[in-house]
């Protein structure tokens, strides 16, 4: 499971 | 990567290319506030600022770079090429009544007192307010046009998958952290794409 790092979206 | 943030995504563009394909076909930009589109190419400036410093992905590098080229070219439009047609009286709502508190907000409330983490936090809170020019607009012209309406559809559809995908993540993954400043400016930004 990876976690969701809200950083990496768009 | 999950299947609804890409779905956000795609969704998102979607609304975008609907949107600058109006302006470009009607040549005409009746109905759409210059001055959110304005609010939104400062969103995407701020969020995408990154892309000088850090790399993700190729999926996210290009989706940006196509993010702000539209935008840009829509603010373009607006502003240059159709400005005859610009509605100045109507669009008339004060953006820096939005910009300032969310440039106050982001300078407290972030998650490290980083120029880059600065800019996101700004990027997401000018976003959940960047649509209101264009309710008030919708609002004071008192017919909606069907294309405006389809893109408001698709940014709020957008933004209703990245919330969703922000809560099934923290669900399913012990190690996933709840982004309290995206999901509350997510859902603020629902509320008023519901509007």
């Amino acid at each position: 499971n990876e976690s969701v790092d809200v950083h990496d979206e768009l | 990567m999950d299947i609804l943030q890409i779905f956000g995504d795609y969704v998102h563009l979607l609304g975008m290319i609907i949107l600058l394909a109006k302006l470009w076909l009607t040549k005409s930009c009746a109905g759409i506030s210059g001055k959110t589109q304005l609010l939104f190419a400062l969103v995407f400036t701020a969020r995408n600022a990154d892309l000088t410093i850090r790399y993700v992905s190729l999926y996210n590098t290009i989706l940006k770079i196509v993010y702000l080229a539209i935008t840009y070219c829509t603010v373009l439009s607006i502003f240059l090429f159709f400005r005859k047609t610009y509605d100045r009286k109507r669009d008339a709502f004060r953006i820096e009544l939005l910009i300032l508190p969310c440039a106050v907000f982001a300078l407290f409330l972030n998650k490290a007192f980083e120029t880059i983490e600065v800019f996101w936090a700004f990027s997401v809170y000018l976003e959940a307010l960047a649509i209101v020019p264009q309710v008030y607009l919708v609002s004071k012209s008192k017919q909606a046009d069907s294309v405006v309406m389809s893109y408001i559809s698709c940014l709020g559809l957008y933004r209703g998958c990245y919330v969703l995908h922000w809560l099934y993540a923290y669900k399913h993954s012990p190690n996933s952290q709840l982004e309290h400043i995206a999901v509350a400016s997510g859902v603020v930004q629902l509320i008023f794409y519901f509007d």
